[in-house]
C-alpha cells in the first residue's frame, strides 16, 4: 500500500 | 519589488527538470532570504522542497514577501528560449500578476524578455519536523540514478536496506530479482564518488520505483545525494546546489497490505 505524504506531515 | 539575478541560466534549466515531471505547477515563495517552494505531486505520494539563497545570486532583491504560483510547463517553454550561458532575470512587481523573465547574452547584445502570467494555487503548506535519520546514506547522484533505472526494470518497487557494512537495493517480480550492493568507500580521488554511510541502527524500507527515478531527474544539479532513513517515516533524498541551495524530496515508504 501507498500512503501519502501528508499523512505524516501537519498540515502548517 | 522582486528581482533575482543567476548568473547562468542552466543552473534554473536545471532546477526546472529536476521538478517539472512531479509538479505541473508551484509556488514560488519569495522573501528577502530567498525562494522557497514546497508541493506535492499530483498524487500527493511525494513532496518537493526547494531552497534558494538570496546570497547564491548574483544580484538578489525583495522588497516585499511574494508568493508566485507558476505553470511549470509554461516557465519550461519560456527556459527553453535562453541560451545556457545567458544571464537571466526573474523579476516582478508587488502585487502583480505576471512574472518577467529576462535573458543576456554574455556579450551583452541581445536581451530578452518573456511575461508570464501568474496563477493562484491553492498552497497547502506540510510542516516538515527535524528528524534524527536512523541511516543516512551519501553517494554520487550518478550511481543512484542508474540503480534506480536498472532495478525499476523488475519490478514497481525496490526495497533499501541499510547497515554498518553497506547499503543494498533490491528489487524482484516476474523476470527475478536484482540486487545492488555499495559499500562504504574507502579511499577515493574525487570526493563525488565517495559511498558513506552513518548509521544508527539499520533500516529496511520499501519505496515506488516510479517516484525515486522522478527525483533523480536533479542527479545534474549536484555530483553526490545524499538519503536519509528511518523506520516507518519518509524517505529524504536530496541534492545539494553549490552555493545555492538545496532541493530536498520526501517519499512516503510502501507499507505491506
Amino acid at each position: 500500500m501507498q500512503p501519502t505524504i501528508a499523512s505524516y506531515f501537519q498540515k502548517s | 519589488m522582486f528581482e533575482a539575478r543567476l548568473i547562468s541560466a542552466t543552473i534554473l534549466k536545471k532546477i526546472l527538470d529536476a521538478i517539472k515531471d512531479l509538479l505541473n505547477e508551484g509556488t514560488f515563495d519569495c522573501s528577502d532570504s530567498g525562494i522557497q517552494l514546497q508541493a506535492m505531486d499530483n498524487s500527493h505520494v511525494s513532496l518537493v522542497s526547494l531552497t534558494l539563497r538570496s546570497d547564491g545570486f548574483d544580484k538578489f532583491r525583495c522588497d516585499r514577501n511574494i508568493s508566485m504560483g507558476m505553470n511549470l510547463g509554461s516557465m519550461a517553454k519560456i527556459l527553453k528560449c535562453a541560451n545556457n550561458d545567458d544571464t537571466v532575470t526573474i523579476k516582478a512587481q508587488d502585487n502583480a500578476d505576471t512574472v518577467t523573465f529576462m535573458f543576456e547574452s554574455p556579450n551583452h547584445e541581445k536581451v530578452s524578455d518573456y511575461e508570464m502570467k501568474l496563477m493562484n494555487l491553492d498552497q497547502e503548506h506540510l510542516g516538515i519536523p527535524e528528524t534524527d535519520y536512523s541511516c543516512v546514506v551519501r553517494m554520487p547522484s550518478m550511481e543512484f540514478a542508474r540503480i534506480c533505472r536498472d532495478l525499476a526494470q523488475f519490478s514497481e518497487s525496490m526495497l533499501i536496506c541499510c547497515t554498518k557494512e553497506g547499503v543494498k537495493f533490491s528489487a524482484s517480480g516476474d523476470v527475478g530479482s536484482a540486487n545492488v550492493k555499495l559499500a562504504q568507500t574507502s579511499s577515493v580521488d574525487k570526493e563525488e564518488e565517495a559511498v558513506s554511510i552513518e548509521m544508527q541502527e539499520p533500516v529496511t524500507l520499501t519505496f515506488a520505483c516510479r517516484y525515486l527515478n522522478a527525483f533523480t531527474k536533479a542527479s545534474p544539479l549536484s555530483g553526490q545525494v545524499q538519503l536519509s532513513m528511518s523506520a516507518d517515516v519518509p524517505l529524504v533524498v536530496e541534492y545539494r546546489i553549490q552555493d545555492l541551495g538545496h532541493i530536498r524530496y520526501y517519499l512516503a515508504p510502501k507499507i505491506e497490505d
